[in-house]
C-alpha cells in the first residue's frame, strides 16, 4: 500500500 | 485536491478558529477541556515535523503552521492568559491513559520503523482519541455551551469528510493508507454520540444537555 498522509494531507 | 479533502480541511480550520474565538472574545475557557487541547498540540506537534524535512505546497505549508500555532495559542489561554476561568475540577480524564497505549501502538503498528515516521503514526492514533476529555467533561457536567457544540461539531466532520476523501483517491488514484483509515474510523465512531444530540437538539436551537 503506498503512503498518502504526511506526504499531502494534513 | 478532491471536495470532500478541501471541505475538511475547512471544517477542521473553522474547529479551531471557534474555539480561539469562543475563548478570546468572552475571556473565559470554561467547559473546555485544556487535557484535549494539549493532546491536539501534541498530535500537530508530532506530525508537522515534516515541515522541515520536505515541502509540498503553499496551501500545505500554511495550513500546518497556521495549526500548530493555534493549537499552542489555545493551550496558553487555557493553562496561562484566562487560567482563573480553565474548570479543572471537571477535567478529570486521566490522559496517561490515552499517550501510553498509542505510543506503544505507534512502535509495534507502522509503515517504517524511523524516528519521524514512528511520531507521525503516533500523531495519527493519538488524534483519534484526543477528544475523549473533552467528551467526558461535557457527559460529567451534562451539558455544553453552543458554541462549544459548534466546535465540536466542526472537529468531528472533518474527519468524517477525510474518510469520503479516502474513498475517493482510493477509486481514482489507487492510493490508501491503512493506518490513516482505521484511525479515522475510529475517531468518527467517538463522535457518533455527539452528533445525534447535535442534530437532534443542538439544530433546533436547544442547548446540547445531557439526560441525568
Amino acid at each position: 500500500c503506498k503512503r498518502i498522509m504526511g506526504k499531502d494531507e494534513l | 485536491m478532491n471536495i470532500f479533502r478541501f471541505l475538511g480541511d475547512i471544517s477542521h480550520l473553522s474547529a479551531i478558529i471557534i474555539l480561539l474565538l469562543k475563548i478570546w472574545k468572552s475571556r473565559s475557557c470554561a467547559g473546555i477541556s485544556g487535557k484535549s487541547q494539549l493532546l491536539f498540540a501534541i498530535v500537530f506537534t508530532t506530525r508537522y515535523l515534516d515541515l522541515f524535512t520536505n515541502f509540498i505546497s503553499f496551501y500545505n505549508t500554511s495550513m500546518k503552521v497556521v495549526y500548530v500555532a493555534s493549537s499552542y495559542a489555545t493551550v496558553w489561554m487555557i493553562y496561562s492568559k484566562f487560567k482563573a476561568t480553565y474548570d479543572g475540577n471537571h477535567d478529570t480524564f486521566r490522559v496517561e491513559f490515552l499517550i501510553v497505549p498509542t505510543a506503544i501502538l505507534s512502535f509495534l503498528v507502522n509503515h517504517d520503523f524511523t524516528p519521524l515516521e514512528i511520531l507521525w503514526t503516533f500523531s495519527i492514533y493519538l488524534e483519534s482519541v484526543a477528544i475523549l476529555p473533552q467528551l467526558f467533561m461535557v457527559s460529567k457536567t451534562g451539558e455544553a455551551e453552543t458554541i462549544t457544540s459548534h466546535y465540536l461539531f466542526a472537529l468531528g466532520i472533518y474527519r468524517t469528510l477525510y474518510l469520503f476523501n479516502w474513498i475517493w483517491r482510493y477509486q481514482f488514484e489507487e492510493f490508501f493508507d491503512l493506518i490513516a483509515i482505521v484511525a479515522g474510523l475510529v475517531q468518527t465512531v467517538l463522535y457518533c454520540d455527539f452528533f445525534y444530540l447535535y442534530i437532534t437538539k443542538v439544530l433546533k436551537g436547544k442547548k446540547l444537555s445531557l439526560p441525568a
